[in-house]
């Protein structure tokens, strides 16, 4: 299928399993097609896939349960980082308002695996050399959706730690180093690490240090590490 | 130009190895 048949499908509003059908086969073409496909696709498939998700997050708020739904979602956010894998595409959803707000909406502890998706897709956006702090806008969006659901901004994080997917907790670890190391001032990263500590990092990471796996103890030792930098310039 | 590609790979492979976090 062509990148417009796509934009044509996703038109008439597809629903669960065709919708998940559609994503599932847009994915694939979006990984292996040239970028001038993606191109094609442009902004127009972008605002869809975009709108898609923020649908399916909100509808996710009434009905917990739907499971196609969820499933979408997912698919969604696999899409937009296939769509995100070329300079067109990523400097496309940057521009977008909506982009970096529904992928921090993605971060879901109840749903592991898109979140692992959701926080090493805004991990690589932290560490995007970018004019504007691209870490400071994501840290805003998580700031304001925690404010809005009235909890601490890092307690889907600490959740996704305490789950026992490894995956997502290598994921929550890049993302919280990513945070942190792009924080320019000395400051402001001692306030994210003790803000951490104080909602239960520091038990967490006794604790995770006993498994074993390699990609884990990298972001550990990452974390561990700069925190023992920064201790020492204090 | 657009067409850079493998963008996304390689930040994901930078933050996995800790290559992403090396302090300059």
């Amino acid at each position: 299928k062509s990148a417009v048949m796509y934009i044509q499908e996703l038109k008439t509003e597809p629903r669960d399993t065709q919708l998940l059908s559609c994503l599932e086969s847009l994915r694939i073409s979006l990984n292996n097609n040239p970028v001038s496909w993606v191109q094609t696709f442009g902004e127009e498939g972008l605002i869809l896939l975009l709108n898609f998700l923020k649908k399916l997050q909100d509808e996710k708020e009434e009905y917990p349960n739907s499971g196609v739904g969820v499933k979408c979602q997912h698919e969604i956010i696999r899409c937009l980082k296939a769509f995100m894998n070329n300079k067109y595409g990523l400097k496309a959803m940057l521009m977008s308002a909506d982009g970096i707000p529904l992928l921090v909406r993605a971060i879901n502890p109840r749903v592991p695996h898109m979140m692992v998706d959701a926080v090493k897709l805004l991990s690589a956006i932290c560490i995007l050399d970018h004019p504007e702090n691209l870490h400071e806008r994501v840290l805003e969006f998580i700031t304001a959706l925690a404010e809005e659901r009235e909890i601490e901004r890092f307690q889907p994080l600490l959740s996704g730690m305490h789950k026992p997917n490894i995956a997502l907790k290598v994921g929550c670890m890049q993302l919280i180093n990513a945070l942190i190391s792009r924080g320019e001032e000395l400051d402001f990263r001692i306030h994210i690490r003790s803000e951490l500590m104080r909602l239960g990092l520091r038990e967490l990471l006794a604790e995770v240090k006993n498994i074993e796996n390699e990609e884990l103890r990298v972001q550990l030792q990452v974390f561990e590490e700069q925190a023992e930098e920064d201790s020492d310039d204090l | 130009d657009g067409d850079e590609t493998g963008i996304m790979d390689g930040l994901l492979e930078a933050l996995q190895s800790g290559a992403a976090f090396k302090r300059k």
